[in-house]
């Protein structure tokens, strides 16, 4: 079972067509394994981003080097999931 | 056994049971159609509402991405609204008096699974090609509607890869083969989740469509409708011009083969959650939606074309 242990989910405000432009760059590189829950539209609209532990650095950097606004929208993916299956274990348990 | 929880996520068999027990419990109204199976051989399962007769039929579909789990609860939640509330209810009743409705609330069942078992972010199907190292395809970008056009990739890794060929996904090819079969379909609706939109076409291409009005009015009136319970609101418009170019889309096909009422839901977001929407949201969800999918279907009812 795959886990995301440390992964967190990132919302991102884009200003311009610019900050647009390097989000669909970042969206293209495979290697950082990104998950784009809501993609890059139009500048204002929020991008929502899952990002594997091993590649959060990597992405808050270069966020920060472009000045693109962004905050922590889910900060433990796997701590969600952990609260959602034990939820589901509870509910079975009931019926 | 009756005691089926719709305010909590369930897997795919307890899904699949629950459905068997609605058509049990109501067996003049709903019964069990199977329109093909999945990838992996899992069946595809309709619930049809009919009074009886062939009438002219509405079309709506959940979870066509797997990991979109509230748009799969809402569906089950909508199936037992219509199957407990038919001679109750006067917009239901007179609904179902005039039209056939078909629901299938799980749209993707191999990714469904898969979601539960082995990747909870998984959105894809689950089908394999030789020589290929990803699994699965974007159901939503393997219509023959724009197919490999702007807005799908053609990289078998990527969550929005299109597929070797329009239909190449037996769950698309399956419901595609039924709507024609069937040939009588008048309204086209899938529920998606989350982004709080109703859409309508296009996504593949940006101009408009010969009835852009009727439908933006539509879809206006339905938003306003979801609003009305919780305040929840929905920004409306066509996918590609108010939202993001997609092609391949299955209203956009549905659209096109000349189903005039083709819409798109995605449901609420919490601006906190995404996929992971606590249980807790699923009957909120379920109920404004449904004053949505109410108002597409009155005004489905009475023009008739």
């Amino acid at each position: 079972r795959e886990t995301f242990v440390g992964d967190q989910v990132l919302e991102v405000t884009p200003k311009n067509e610019d900050q647009i432009k390097n989000l669909l760059e970042l969206e293209a590189e495979e290697d950082l394994q990104l998950d784009f829950w809501k993609s890059p539209t139009t500048s204002g609209e929020t991008v929502h981003v899952r990002v594997p532990f091993v590649s959060l650095q990597a992405v808050k950097v270069f966020l920060e080097l472009q000045g693109i606004d962004y905050s922590i929208m889910i900060e433990d993916v796997q701590a969600l999931l952990d609260e959602e299956k034990e939820e589901m274990l509870l509910n079975q348990r009931e019926r | 056994n009756g005691n089926f929880n719709f305010e909590t996520y369930h897997t795919l068999d307890e899904i699949y049971q629950e459905m068997d027990h609605i058509v049990a419990e109501h067996p003049g109204l709903v019964s069990k159609v199977n329109i093909g199976h999945s990838f992996e051989k899992r069946p595809m399962n309709v619930l049809k509402f009919s009074t009886g007769g062939n009438k002219p039929a509405i079309w709506l579909d959940a979870g066509i991405h797997a990991r979109e789990w509230v748009t799969q609860a809402t569906a089950l939640w909508t199936a037992n609204k219509i199957a407990t509330e038919y001679g109750k209810d006067a917009f239901i009743t007179s609904l179902l008096d005039q039209m056939d409705l078909f629901l299938l609330p799980v749209t993707n069942p191999d990714g469904y699974v898969f979601s539960h078992t082995s990747n909870r972010m998984w959105r894809k199907t689950r089908s394999r090609v030789a020589g290929r190292a990803c699994v699965g395809v974007d159901p939503n970008r393997n219509w023959d509607a724009g197919f490999a056009g702007p807005g799908a990739s053609n990289k078998p890794c990527s969550d929005s890869y299109h597929g070797p060929s329009a239909n190449s996904e037996v769950e698309v090819k399956s419901i595609v083969d039924f709507i024609k079969s069937h040939g009588n379909f008048k309204a086209f609706i899938t529920i998606h989740s989350y982004s709080q939109l109703l859409m309508f076409p296009y996504g593949y291409k940006c101009s408009k469509s010969d009835t852009f009005d009727e439908l933006n009015q539509v879809a206006q009136q339905a938003a306003k409708a979801v609003e009305s319970l919780y305040g929840t609101k929905y920004r409306v418009g066509p996918i590609c011009s108010v939202i993001y170019q997609a092609s391949g889309g299955s209203i956009d096909w549905a659209y096109d083969y000349g189903i005039r009422y083709s819409f798109a839901f995605e449901l609420r977001d919490t601006g906190r959650y995404g996929f992971l929407l606590p249980a807790k949201q699923i009957l909120p969800t379920a109920q404004e939606t449904w004053l949505g999918l109410q108002s597409i279907m009155e005004y489905v009812r009475d023009h008739p074309y």
